[in-house]
């Protein structure tokens, strides 16, 4: 419950008419909201229970490894609840198979319909959305980690509260289910952080400091 | 820090 609270509200893609490219305009405006949304999850993390008191240099070393992967957990809901085969970076900004193709796109939508089909049979609900997102950070393999038993310490209380959530519900497989998404979301993730690098080395596309930041963490 | 200043100054606001 405590995750749902500081869940952020959706946001909005801006437009751009810095260009007449459409498909350099729907990256201008991906990059921008994706930059923003950047912002948003650091100011979340400092509230999921457990993460401020990890030392700074951890707290950086599990967001430079697993910021794309909860920047995906949102893609992947809000396109499971739109229902039609786009992907949903907001409500304002849903790409189809062939936008994706052109903008350079194609192998990360392959990629996240994977992953969408996989959550959407799965019916999530709303808190393992947010427990999912938590611990994909929590779970992020950064290396080298400075405190290891207080990353294992967040964690485990991650891991608990999703235990209790699911035997809650009287689910026992449930838990347990939902790691085992955990991998594709890994591999999903990486296809992002290529793609977006593969746009700004090679096709020059301008990115953001803040984003630009992250994907060189992970380069 | 120095390569990753944007996210360390972000992380120290409060």
């Amino acid at each position: 419950s405590h995750l749902l609270l500081t869940e952020p509200a959706p946001l909005a893609a801006n437009q751009d008419d810095s260009t007449n490219d459409s498909s350099l305009r729907i990256l201008l405006i991906l990059c921008d909201l994706l930059n923003r949304e950047l912002l948003l999850l650091i100011g979340w993390a400092k509230q999921i229970p457990g993460f401020s008191g990890l030392s700074l240099v951890d707290q950086m070393s599990l967001l430079q490894s697993g910021w794309m992967e909860a920047l995906l957990v949102g893609v992947a809901w809000r396109s499971q609840g739109a229902g039609g085969d786009e992907l949903v970076f907001a409500g304002n900004l849903c790409l189809d198979e062939a936008q994706c193709r052109a903008t350079g796109l194609a192998d990360l939508y392959e990629a996240l319909r994977h992953l969408i089909a996989k959550y959407r049979a799965m019916k999530l609900s709303p808190e393992e959305v947010v427990t999912l997102k938590a611990m994909a950070l929590a779970n992020s393999d950064a290396d080298p980690v400075d405190c290891p038993d207080s990353v294992q310490r967040f964690q485990d209380g991650l891991h608990e509260a999703l235990q209790d959530y699911e035997s809650s519900r009287r689910e026992q497989h449930r838990a347990g289910r939902l790691l085992m998404t955990l991998p594709l979301l890994r591999q999903t993730a990486d296809r992002a952080v290529q793609a977006f690098l593969r746009l700004h080395r090679h096709r020059h596309v301008p990115i953001h400091k803040l984003l630009l930041e992250m994907l060189d963490a992970k380069a | 820090t120095e390569r990753h200043k944007i996210l360390h100054r972000l992380l120290q606001d409060s």
